[in-house]
């Protein structure tokens, strides 16, 4: 847990230039060892992602693509459940915080929630989500 | 592995 929590804290400082893609990779490479803790990683993300820093948001939104991408099936679940989807709901919904998240981060939240829907079928709760989004109006195009 | 329908899950938020 703390090496998970200083890697997201160093992936996503406001003093780092650009990605820290060594702490990415690091964070990465942690569930690939653990996959135990990937719901303890995907809260920690979530923390992250609801920063009200933009660039803290845009970089916990990196970590999250590209754990996607890396990590297996105990992470891609952890992140198909309503726990985790949620908190992204939150983030763009008008209803939650969607007035108060910028604008980048609540773009960045649906492209990858509609690029998932798309590689991650078997994570049916994702489609679910976004449909949901869509039905409300919060998807537009 | 995860079970469905049996997971420690919660319901969806509705927007």
């Amino acid at each position: 847990t703390t090496s998970l929590e200083a890697l997201i804290q160093r992936a996503t400082s406001v003093s780092n230039q650009g990605p820290d893609t060594a702490a990415i990779d690091a964070f990465c490479g942690l569930i690939n060892r653990e996959p135990e803790c990937a719901q303890t990683a995907a809260k920690f993300i979530t923390a992250k992602v609801h920063s009200l820093q933009e660039w803290e948001a845009l970089q916990a939104l990196l970590v999250l693509e590209t754990c996607m991408k890396r990590c297996g099936s105990v992470f891609h679940a952890e992140v198909g459940k309503f726990r985790f989807l949620n908190e992204l709901i939150k983030l763009v919904s008008p209803k939650y915080l969607g007035a108060h998240t910028p604008e980048p981060v609540r773009r960045r939240v649906l492209e990858l929630m509609y690029t998932w829907t798309i590689q991650y079928p078997r994570e049916s709760k994702i489609k679910e989500a976004y449909e949901m989004l869509k039905k409300q109006g919060v998807v537009k195009e | 592995p995860v079970i469905r329908g049996f997971s420690d899950d919660e319901p969806l938020v509705v927007a």
